[in-house]
């Protein structure tokens, strides 16, 4: 069995990436095997680890989350790369952009879960130490499209990462209609179980205003009663501050915890490790 | 004559909004007659401005860019609001995201210059108090498609908000190919002419270095000597630095000029706007 989550928002630069980097490396560095899948054909997240992405002017043939996507006979295993102890990427490649195209061309049954079945067989995959993984996290690129639309069918949970800003809130509604599309059509588990606050300014009252419209969304959802996909939804804690840290060490292809261990951004990351790694541990 | 910018980055959360309404507003308050056109169906800068937008849930029936774009024979000028003093505003609308799929079954060669021709006939509308604009400003969607195209085929200059982190310098050359793209094809006299950093955290070496790579990279393409639409691109001062205030004012619709006149970001963003007249009355 394994937790797996979806770091999910159609909207740009709101810390979908450094949040499932470094919460993929803070349970990796509690000592519990974690994969990570690039499904961005901006390929952030592979950067971000230190590795060179596939595709366009790269000459490296390696192969990618492309192969698991269009194949369905592709040994995914062979993708994988091991990049921290106990930390695995499955990483994307920057000609991704085409697949969204190539795809459209698949049956549409099979067009949205071709990642789950790869990931199931993996599973039960002897990798390394030990078979499948405790921990899988997706990163999805700023979009509803077909790659995004696959993480939502291979997960069972999607965390939100989204700034306490005003204009981040009106995007929400339409995330969860997404969300609520594919819980109804292909994945009835899918469950919207978090929100990640990104990047918080101090926390000034805006910030807490933004939080608390948040709050009392979810709670309202809880107590309609309705079956709705976020009715277990909380805003996690500890929100993350923004800290500089965070944007300097992607340019290095380091984690937080490789680049600055003690600092505020390392600090709340591995909080919220140690809290998504205790919720598991509890069920 | 006017001076025509299109605020334009693929990558989301970058400041697009944010900086085309407080420079807009900024010029405005040095009293040039300023046209602020949201292309965007989240209709950020819509909302921004206290505008409610049409389309989705709500029942305001009011005209919108979407009836320019669809509709050659509509008059523009009739889905002009004055928001403020010299300040006009071609709002957007929530259902602009479904304009993309119209749009898609119009002719080719009309589908990206829409924008331009009802445009070039509101340049020479009188329109209270004077004909037509001394400023365009349009604000793009995160994305490369119609939208952003008919910004690009309507403008004649494209300034680049954007965040002095290193994730964010791996979009650009994405960016500059739809830019040489559109300048060959629809818009020869499209010019890249700046680059705004933005959300600037004090000035840490990191970002010093991102804005660095940033100048050498415009400084070779015109010692390059090559005709490409970026060689006479700079990277604009001052910087605007992360303020706050800048996320707060959104939720007000209003402007940082309406709600912190004398905050850092209403400093920087003043500073920008004179110099960016200053340039104009130059020529
Ligand atoms: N807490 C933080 N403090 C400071 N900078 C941050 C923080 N979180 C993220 N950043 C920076 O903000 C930028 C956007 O973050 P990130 O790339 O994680 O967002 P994203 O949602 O994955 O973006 P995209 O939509 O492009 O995939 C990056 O340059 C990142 O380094
Ligand atoms: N200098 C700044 N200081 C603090 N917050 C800022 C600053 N500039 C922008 N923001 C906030 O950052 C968020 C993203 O900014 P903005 O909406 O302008 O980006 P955008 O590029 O238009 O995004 P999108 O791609 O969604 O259109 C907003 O919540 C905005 O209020
Ligand atoms: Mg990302
Ligand atoms: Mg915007």
């Amino acid at each position: 069995q394994s937790r797996t989550i979806a770091l999910m928002n159609q909207k740009g630069g709101v810390g979908k990436t450094t949040t499932t980097v470094n919460l993929a490396a803070a349970i990796a560095q509690l000592g519990r095997r974690v994969l990570l899948v690039d499904l961005d054909p901006q390929a952030h997240a592979t950067l971000h680890l230190g590795v060179e992405p596939a595709g366009g002017e790269s000459e490296t043939p390696r192969p990618s989350v492309y192969d698991v996507l269009l194949d369905p006979a592709f040994p995914a295993e062979s993708a994988l790369r091991k990049v921290r102890d106990n930390l695995w990427l499955l990483p994307a490649e920057t000609d991704l952009a085409a697949l969204e195209t190539e795809l459209a061309a698949v049956d549409p049954a099979q067009r949205t879960t071709r990642l789950r079945a790869a990931l199931e067989k993996l599973a039960s995959s002897p990798i390394e130490g030990g078979t499948g993984f405790e921990f899988v996290f997706f990163d999805c690129p700023p979009s509803l499209g077909v790659l995004t639309l696959n993480g939502l069918a291979a997960a069972r949970e999607v965390f939100i990462p989204m700034q306490s800003h005003f204009l981040a809130l009106q995007g929400v509604s339409k995330l969860l209609e997404t969300v609520a599309l594919v819980a109804k059509t292909v994945n009835p588990r899918l469950r919207v179980t978090g929100v990640v606050i990104c990047m918080q300014d101090t926390s000034s009252r805006h910030s807490r205003e933004v939080v608390q419209d948040l709050v009392d969304f979810f709670d309202q959802a809880r107590a309609g009663g309705q079956d709705v996909p976020w009715k277990s939804a909380r805003v996690l804690t500890p929100a993350i501050r923004r800290n500089i840290k965070l944007a300097e060490c992607p340019s290095f292809g380091q984690t937080i915890f490789d680049y600055a261990p003690f600092c505020p951004g390392a600090l709340d990351y591995r909080a919220l490790g140690e809290r998504v790694v205790a919720e598991w541990d509890e069920l």
